[in-house]
């Protein structure tokens, strides 16, 4: 491929889980500090591929797959006014993906357009600005976030053309209280839930008529400042993944990092399902070494029924949420400690990402 | 609390709650 740097792939070496295989390492000579790490899809002249992106502060890459598991990069766009924050996927877009920008806290949504078939061109502007507490990217090329300007908070759903261009908005009914995150209801279209700095969930209808706030359940107090990753409804109740960076060690759960909860919209109750905890240090938890012990978690994703998150012990642990167990569990390497963990489009692909830019792939 | 605490359960529980709520 024009342009592409062939990279060569590191083999399976010394992980002490079987069940994760090192698939491939990108490493970007150019840039210095990992941001996030993504994937995406990019398509040109009838093929479509899954393509990885890596962002540094000042820059974001797009990355094709070559041959026997090696990976070339294909563009990179350089942001170095304002430093990326992270990467927003848009999940079944293709050509097209968002980074958010800013210092301590969002400033601005900016498009990556991969590639314009009107000029064959890698563009890039704005979608939003403002102090952006939290963003997602849907379904169907649409993007929701919320910001505040002083007492006022703003809740708004934009959604992108296939040249990234904002075609339609819409502002959702905002809660009371900051909204922190968001999360799709899997296979409803039209609902989408969030979580609050209260510690409450917040139920919205988007059907591009009206933003309703249908409902808003409180979470708990034992488990303060939860973040949703992930919704189903089933059976008549709202199952909602949530993680919890700042929960206490329980005796019932150790210290949770991930929680399925069932909410029943209707009455606003809610009950624990099942519980994944923090792996145990290898010393075990009376004695517990601390640079072995994964005290806490730091920031993590999920994806159909896997979690992942980078403990700060360095290791990345995969908790099977349906068993609410750890299955694999990847120890900081001789280069360092892990900083990012994030899925593939499926969870059967784990992207591990170091502090100096290095990207492992997995397969889980 | 336990799932069979949660209360009467509506399979149509976005569709009701959408009528319901103000526009």
């Amino acid at each position: 491929t024009a342009g592409a740097e062939p990279l060569t792939p590191v083999l399976l070496d010394d992980l002490r889980e079987e069940s994760l295989q090192l698939l491939s390492k990108l490493k970007d000579s150019s840039s210095s500090c990992a941001v996030d790490v993504s994937t995406m899809w990019w398509g040109a002249a009838g093929s479509r591929e899954l393509c990885v992106v890596t962002a540094s502060e000042s820059s974001v890459s797009l990355w094709k797959p070559l041959a026997s598991d090696r990976w070339g990069k294909l563009h990179t766009w350089q942001l170095r006014e304002i430093p990326v924050i992270q990467i927003v996927p848009l999940p079944d877009t293709c050509n097209l993906v968002c980074v958010a920008l800013g210092e301590l806290e969002i400033g601005e949504i900016r498009w990556l357009l991969l590639y314009s078939s009107e000029n064959d061109s890698f563009e890039q502007s704005l979608v939003k600005a403002g102090n952006i507490k939290a963003v997602l990217g849907l379904q169907e090329r649409r993007l929701v976030s919320s910001s505040r300007t002083g007492q006022e908070q703003q809740v708004e759903m934009v959604s992108l053309a296939e040249t990234g261009r904002s075609k339609d908005g819409q502002t959702l009914m905002p809660p009371e209280e900051t909204v922190l995150a968001f999360a799709e209801v899997e296979g409803m279209r039209e609902a989408l839930v969030g979580t609050t700095a209260v510690n409450s969930i917040v139920v919205w209808s988007v059907n591009l008529k009206t933003g309703q706030l249908l409902k808003k359940m409180h979470v708990g107090y034992s488990y303060p400042a939860s973040i949703c990753h992930r919704a189903y409804s089933d059976s008549g109740l709202l199952f909602v993944v949530l993680s919890h960076p700042h929960a206490k060690e329980s005796e019932s759960c150790g210290t949770p990092a991930f929680r399925l909860v069932a909410f029943n919209p209707r009455t606003a109750r809610s009950a624990g399902v099942l519980c994944s905890s923090l792996p145990l240090g290898q010393a075990g938890r009376q004695r517990c070494d601390p640079s072995v012990c994964h005290r806490r978690y730091l920031e993590g994703d999920v994806q159909d029924t896997s979690a992942t998150a980078v403990l700060t012990s360095g290791a990345i642990a995969v908790w099977d949420l349906l068993l609410g167990q750890c299955t694999a569990l990847l120890p900081p390497g001789p280069q360092g400690s892990w900083v990012l963990a994030r899925w593939a489009t499926t969870s059967a692909c784990l992207l591990a990402g170091q502090r100096d830019g290095t990207v492992c792939l997995y397969r889980y | 609390c336990s799932v069979s605490d949660l209360g009467p359960i509506s399979l149509n529980w976005f569709e009701e709650l959408s009528a319901e709520a103000p526009p």
